[in-house]
């Protein structure tokens, strides 16, 4: 099975 | 002082059609170089990027950067008040609390204003890292938002998978599976209608088909479509908008458990 991942983490916070 | 004038308020319609199933408030950031908006969804899976560049309007003024928080639901019922044919103008002055909406028919004798209160919205800002994808593929749009409708009749994820002989979107449930497989078009006559695939190597990820569909509301924005992807990143799902700029959609993968 799968699970959604997040885009947590991809992004900065700038 | 900030105005903004298109002379077919069809686009901004379009373009909030494109964004408002993932997002329900977003902040419309101005300055000299155009209006820009970015924003992931509550869930966190996907990010909304909106850039209309300045020179793309019939009329832009931008004295001091503007940041505009926004109810998009209360901005659908503003822009369903103006006809397609109408020109709209964006108006807000420094620091103001709300934005005038103006619409104006062709022959000028309908001239309507809509004020809308502004939105304190505390969301922060991203910075997309540049990322060199291991694929592009670019199709007409129509032809996507149809390949993603079709297969989300069978299951809940899309697994696209890139290599040199094509790209294959596949995807299975309870009532059987489906796969589509698109080549490279052979002699490329429109450019609108072709399919170019771009691939230095293989790729296959999996996403979750309700959000493709989300990205597939752009589809009458523009002819064409481009994905980009690359192993363990996001999706990249682009449709560039005629002469003034784009929207991006960013698409976190399926992860296998």
């Amino acid at each position: 099975g799968t699970t959604q991942g997040r885009l947590d983490g991809f992004f900065k916070v700038l | 002082m900030f105005e903004a004038r298109l002379l077919k308020s069809s686009i901004l319609k379009k373009v909030l059609e494109a964004i408002k199933d993932l997002l329900t408030q977003a902040t419309f950031d101005c300055d000299d170089n155009g209006i820009q908006l970015q924003a992931m969804d509550n869930s966190h899976v996907a990010l909304v990027s909106l850039l209309l560049r300045a020179d793309g309007f019939d009329k832009y003024r931008c004295d001091r950067n503007v940041t505009m928080g926004m109810n998009l639901g209360s901005m659908t019922k503003i822009l369903k008040c103006a006809g397609d044919k109408d020109t709209v103008t964006m108006k807000a002055q420094d620091n103001a609390d709300t934005v005038t909406f103006v619409f104006e028919s062709p022959n000028q004798e309908k001239v309507s204003d809509y004020e809308m209160k502004l939105m304190n919205l505390d969301l922060e800002h991203l910075g997309i890292p540049e990322t060199e994808y291991s694929c592009t593929i670019r199709m007409p749009s129509a032809e996507f938002a149809r390949m993603c409708r079709d297969l989300s009749q069978f299951g809940e994820s899309i697994v696209i998978s890139c290599t040199k002989e094509g790209v294959k979107f596949s995807t299975s449930g309870d009532i059987g599976s489906a796969n589509i497989k698109l080549a490279q078009t052979a002699s490329i006559d429109k450019e609108d209608e072709a399919v170019i695939i771009e691939m230095d190597e293989p790729v296959t990820l999996t996403f979750a088909c309700q959000y493709l569909n989300y990205f597939t509301k752009a589809t009458s924005l523009s002819p064409q479509v481009q994905l980009s992807m690359s192993a363990d990143v996001p999706l990249v799902v682009e449709y560039r908008i005629p002469d003034i700029g784009h929207i991006r959609y960013y698409l976190a993968p399926k992860i296998e458990e």
